[in-house]
Order: structure tokens, then C-alpha cells, then sequence
């Protein structure tokens, strides 16, 4: 369905705003490192079954390995400007002070709890569920502490979020047409979404109506 | 309604 299809899209957006800005301006500035990384560990953890041979479609999977792929790639970028620019790359150790453990933990235990069935990677799939809701907030955390964003970190966590927002639609027309509901993946969901929710409104005060309000 | 996983999502 359209829903789905335009989320996918706007996450793919994402990624591509996110890696273009950063290898054309060569500047890190306002990004999370730890939320990168939460990323990576979420694709990783979800994505296992492409070793599992289930198989579902072409686009499945070449989705699964663009996320995957361009997740770890993102990380990567970023450890370079270790040695290539070490100054903003101390700038940003020094405000991505958010504390991971508890979104891992949380994460952790919520994939314990809630799980299809008691397999390792049913668990592992439920916790990248859980920590996809909660990887945003590093990120957002940072901009909220340095009251000022680049537009790229913008239009990134914009994109993003309504990914998120998109998928909700897609799982109440799956629900009416196909009769199928995923209950952890839409509590989740709804999770992240309202993680993006105060983020959304300043993005409208401030880009839609041209204001330069505060940031969350 | 059927409540279970639906695993072709991203």
C-alpha cells in the first residue's frame, strides 16, 4: 500500500539527506554519534533472518541490505573524522552525552516480555523493535541541550519521523484489508512516533511557518 | 482479525 510504500521512501530519504550532507559539507556538526550507532545495532539485529533464507520478496531484501549496509556506512563516516577532524569530532563526544545503557536495557528486557515466540532471533527481533522506538532520543537530546540544529539534523529527523507516522497508516489499512496486526511492532511504533511528536511541532512553527522558535 | 507477526515489514 501507499502508506508503506512512502515510509519506506521518507526513511530512505533519511539516510540519503543524513550521508550527502555530511560528504559534501565535511561537517559532523549536530549529529549523534550514539544514535547512529543504536541504528546500526537495530538493523543488525533485525535483519537476521536474511541468513535464514526467508525468503519474501526482491524488494525485502534488497531494502534489508541497503538499511543494513548504509546504517554501518554511517558509522564508519563518522569514526573517520576522528583522525580527519579531530576537533569536531571532540565537540560531538562531548555534547552526545545521552545515557545509552538504560535505552539498550529498556530495550533488553521489553524484547524479553514481548516476543513472538521464545527463539533468539524472535527475541532479538522484538528488542530491535523496542530500540528503534527509543534510538532517536540521543539525538534529540543533543538538540535540545545545543538550541540550535543544522538543517540537515532538521530535515533528517524530520524524514524520519514521518517514516515512522507513515507506517502507522500502513498498519491500520493492513488491519482493514488484510485483517493482520503486528501488536508489538504497532506499539512500538506508536512509541517512536510520539517520541517525534514535540519535534514535530516546533518543525511546524519553525520551517512551515517561517518562525525561529526553540527547539524541543 | 488475525494478531501475530507480520515479518515482510521493514
Amino acid at each position: 500500500n501507499l502508506f508503506r510504500i512512502f515510509g519506506d521512501l521518507s526513511h530512505l530519504a533519511s539516510i540519503g539527506i543524513l550521508l550527502h550532507t555530511v560528504r559534501s559539507t565535511q561537517s559532523i556538526d549536530g549529529i549523534s554519534f550514539k544514535t547512529q550507532a543504536l541504528y546500526a545495532l537495530v538493523f543488525m539485529t533485525r535483519y537476521l533472518d536474511l541468513f535464514t533464507w526467508h525468503w519474501v520478496s526482491l524488494y525485502n531484501f534488497l531494502m534489508k541490505v541497503f538499511f543494513l549496509a548504509s546504517s554501518v556506512y554511517i558509522v564508519v563516516l563518522l569514526q573517520q573524522f576522528r583522525t580527519k577532524n579531530p576537533i569536531a569530532y571532540k565537540e560531538m563526544v562531548l555534547q552526545d552525552t545521552f545515557k545509552i545503557h538504560f535505552l539498550l536495557l529498556g530495550s533488553l528486557v521489553a524484547g524479553l516480555c514481548f516476543h513472538h515466540r521464545f527463539t533468539l532471533l524472535e527475541i532479538l527481533w522484538s528488542f530491535s523493535v523496542w530500540l528503534e522506538s527509543v534510538a532517536i532520543l540521543p539525538q534529540l537530546f543533543m538538540l535540545s541541550k545545543s538550541g540550535r540544529a543544522q538543517s540537515l539534523t532538521v530535515h533528517y529527523i524530520f524524514a524520519l519521523g514521518l517514516y515512522r507516522f507513515l507506517y502507522i497508516f500502513n498498519w491500520i489499512w493492513r488491519y482493514v484489508s488484510e485483517a493482520r496486526v503486528d501488536k508489538i511492532a504497532v506499539v512500538a511504533g506508536i512509541v517512536q512516533t510520539a517520541m517525534y511528536s514535540d519535534f514535530f511541532y516546533i518543525y511546524y512553527k519553525k520551517v512551515i511557518r517561517g518562525n525561529a522558535g526553540n527547539l524541543p | 482479525h488475525v494478531i501475530g507477526p507480520v515479518k515482510d515489514e521493514l
